[in-house]
């Protein structure tokens, strides 16, 4: 999937399987990613696990729990909130369109969380308190993709786009018409379009038109310096140029 | 780059200063942790501001560049400083902006006091 991590580098990664993406004393966050398609790295994520560590007289440990086709409106015990000892409502579960659209609002760590279903697959966003998202980073030294990114034998760099720009596979779209679709939604050409443009290739499935544009109305919900919402990379190449 | 993170612990040890000599010993951390970030950093216009703002800070201090610093605090203790902390305002179970203060986004000069930096993480397509 693409990855804007908390210091806004923007990758395309592999990462197939189960890869922490938040890993602190207060919040987990683990996705997984499988194949989307043969012969190609690209994976898409199926599955989230959210953990809300338990939190003095605030709030218990709370997992959430999200799977293709399964966005449940509670956590994995039913409640949607931190429980008994959550009496100011420190911890909620907000369905906001049932089965596709979830945000888990944390007070007491000064958390939002958003979770979609868009097509078979999920998007995640997290905005929490830079002093929260670094914590835990060096101390306990394990991978936090959100944190330091995917790792570089685990990125797909743009010279498989490009490749992808110049031969795409059977069942994709022509990138004129790839292009044109992703521009419906997001005219801006940044990050957000490009990536936009290189599931369109990848995979033909027009839903991911769709979670890029939700990718990027989460940015604009929830990222701290408006200034900054789309992500643009400098190239020498024509065709990408914008 | 990681500079907010030399910010932050920065604004907590520099508010916990009680003496001279802690508020020097504050900036001496604070520069060793700026130091360290200078070749992950040096496109970044944060960290430039801080090398500068820890220059002024030590000038106006009168603090010598060789002496000791002040423990840097485990990531626990950071959190335990900055979250949940008792507010009386918002009630005891809300994320409390409390000795954040001064530390801003892409070191923009934050409009108000008591402003909160956040970060942003998103995952999505394929």
């Amino acid at each position: 999937p693409h990855l804007r991590t908390f210091h806004d580098d923007f990758q395309t990664c592999k990462v197939e399987g189960a890869w922490p993406l938040v890993d602190n004393g207060r919040l987990f966050v683990q996705v997984t990613n499988i194949p989307v398609v043969p012969l190609s790295s690209a994976t898409a994520s199926n599955k989230l696990t959210i953990i809300f560590k338990s939190f003095g007289e605030c709030t218990e440990q709370k997992m959430y729990q999200a799977e293709s086709g399964s966005l449940p409106p509670a956590f994995v015990d039913g409640s949607k909130n931190g429980g008994p000892r959550d009496s100011t409502g420190s911890l909620r579960v907000l369905e906001l369109v049932p089965g596709h659209h979830i945000e888990i609002r944390a007070r007491h760590i000064g958390t939002t969380v958003v979770v979609r279903q868009v097509g078979r697959y999920l998007t995640f966003a997290v905005r929490v308190p830079s002093v929260l998202a670094e914590a835990g980073s060096s101390e306990a030294g394990g991978l936090q993709l959100c944190l330091s990114g995917c790792p570089a034998l685990e990125r797909i760099h743009k010279e498989e786009y490009h490749a992808l720009l110049a031969r795409p596979p059977a069942r994709a779209p022509a990138p004129a018409t790839a292009r044109a679709r992703c521009k419906e939604r997001l005219p801006v050409e940044d990050l957000y379009f490009h990536s936009c443009v290189f599931d369109l290739l990848t995979t033909g499935d027009l839903n991911f038109t769709q979670a890029a544009y939700a990718a990027f109305e989460d940015v604009r919900a929830l990222y701290p310096d408006k200034r900054h919402l789309n992500v643009y990379r400098s190239t020498t190449d024509p065709t990408l140029r914008g | 780059c990681r500079i907010l993170k030399c910010n932050s612990v920065f604004d907590m040890t520099w508010s916990a200063a009680q003496t001279p000599a802690g508020l020097c010993a504050a900036l001496r951390s604070y520069s060793r942790c700026t130091k360290a970030m200078a070749k992950m950093c040096r496109g970044d216009l944060a960290y430039h501001a801080a090398r500068r703002g820890i220059d002024d800070l030590m000038a106006q201090h009168n603090c010598s560049k060789d002496g000791p610093s002040a423990p840097s605090p485990t990531s626990d203790e950071r959190i335990e400083e900055h979250m949940g902390r008792e507010d009386p305002a918002r009630g005891r179970c809300s994320f409390s902006p409390a000795g954040l203060e001064g530390v801003y986004n892409d070191g923009e000069v934050g409009p108000e006091k008591g402003r909160v930096a956040f970060s942003y993480c998103g995952l999505f397509g394929d």
